[in-house]
């Protein structure tokens, strides 16, 4: 299909040329409302001392997530997408190519919130980081393969909740096993911070 | 655009078809996880006495949300999307028109979980019900207007974890409220069941 030949083409083009400038770079998508941004606010608060990191936002309206993660000192860029249901590497090539590198050191890209079309459209990351949160149900994960067949970390996020809400999450553990044997399954609290250090752990950061 | 154009063409032969056949027909769209299918389950419970239902499920893999809802003594039919990201008319014209619907009173469509694909395939339905749970977030209406400008119904869910989560709920109530004026929004519990009476008196049931 031609449009996404065309993206994997360029996706490989931004991998090129983040690799040349030495820039770590990791894609997160998820679920709406799965805890990306609050995610992302917890591993930048703890690494933004010691790193420089940009984070580009995809949503379809508003700089809402840019702005939240912006409070934790670090430059951000918001993409909106009008109807458009991922950002893909064309998105991420405008601001790369547009944009001063020199002075970053990691490249957090957070998705529109969508646990389909993402699967569409790589960015030329180095990992991509597929989130759910117990909220979802169970059967989220079962019921939306794909970004986890071709993710590297899958996060189950909120397990701050597990004593309040009634879900099997080991169902959603072993059913993200079957889908992709090779991912790295963390549960996560962003809330709490549960995790997240072996999270940036995962990252090799 | 041509494909929404067809889409629309044939919402239209839909809508005719459902009211020659005397059908109340809805179309429940929503965030993924938000509660479309336990919401539709909590519907059912009260009225699969006194009216014949046929519910539509629309995913993109899986046949769980068909099974679950069947629980309940009603018919179901899964749809699986593939790669599509929301049910259009086409899927529900396949249905309406090789199935026999002498017997059926009610039509319940319930969408692929995703708040921004649906906007784009009106089904043909008499109106269209948007939900979302106050898990995703207070921001998580504003960073998806265009499904509640064009609903009839917005569902605010999950109200029963409003002592353990913290989330501006108003925030969402009137964010929902400037989008569109129109919308009847009713803020539910699939889970203890309140506000369903409501729901379905708005359903016009
Ligand atoms: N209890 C709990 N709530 C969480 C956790 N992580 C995020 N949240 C809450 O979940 C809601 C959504 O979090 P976000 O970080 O906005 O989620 P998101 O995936 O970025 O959402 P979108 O970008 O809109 O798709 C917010 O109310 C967060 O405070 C968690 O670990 N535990
Ligand atoms: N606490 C609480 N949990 C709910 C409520 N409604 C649904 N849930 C839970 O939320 C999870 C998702 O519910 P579903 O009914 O599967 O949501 P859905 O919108 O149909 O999900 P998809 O079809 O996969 O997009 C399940 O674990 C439900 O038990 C509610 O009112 N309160
Ligand atoms: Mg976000
Ligand atoms: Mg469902």
């Amino acid at each position: 299909e031609d449009l996404i030949e065309n993206n994997d083409r360029l996706a490989a083009q931004n991998s090129k040329l983040l690799r040349k400038k030495n820039i770590r770079a990791f894609d997160f998508v998820g679920a709406i409302g799965a805890g990306k941004t609050a995610i992302i606010e917890s591993i930048v608060e703890r690494i933004s001392n010691e790193y420089k990191v940009l984070v580009i936002n995809g949503d379809v309206t508003t700089r809402i997530d840019a702005d939240r993660i912006e409070q934790y000192g670090v430059k951000t860029i918001q993409i909106n997408t009008g109807r458009e249901c991922a950002l893909n590497s064309y998105h991420i090539s405008q601001v790369i190519n547009h944009y001063d590198l020199s002075e970053i050191d990691i490249l957090f890209i957070e998705n529109v919130g969508n646990l389909i079309c993402p699967s569409d459209f790589i960015l030329g990351t180095e990992k991509r980081i597929v989130i759910v949160s117990i909220t979802e149900g169970e059967w989220v994960i079962e019921k939306h393969p794909m970004l986890f067949k071709m993710s590297d970390i899958a996060i189950i996020n909120k397990i701050d909740l597990l004593d309040v809400i009634d879900v099997n999450i080991e169902k959603m553990v072993s059913d993200a096993k079957k889908i992709n044997p090779n991912l790295n399954i963390i549960k996560t609290s962003a809330i709490t911070g549960e995790n997240i250090p072996k999270l940036i752990k995962a990252l090799e950061i």
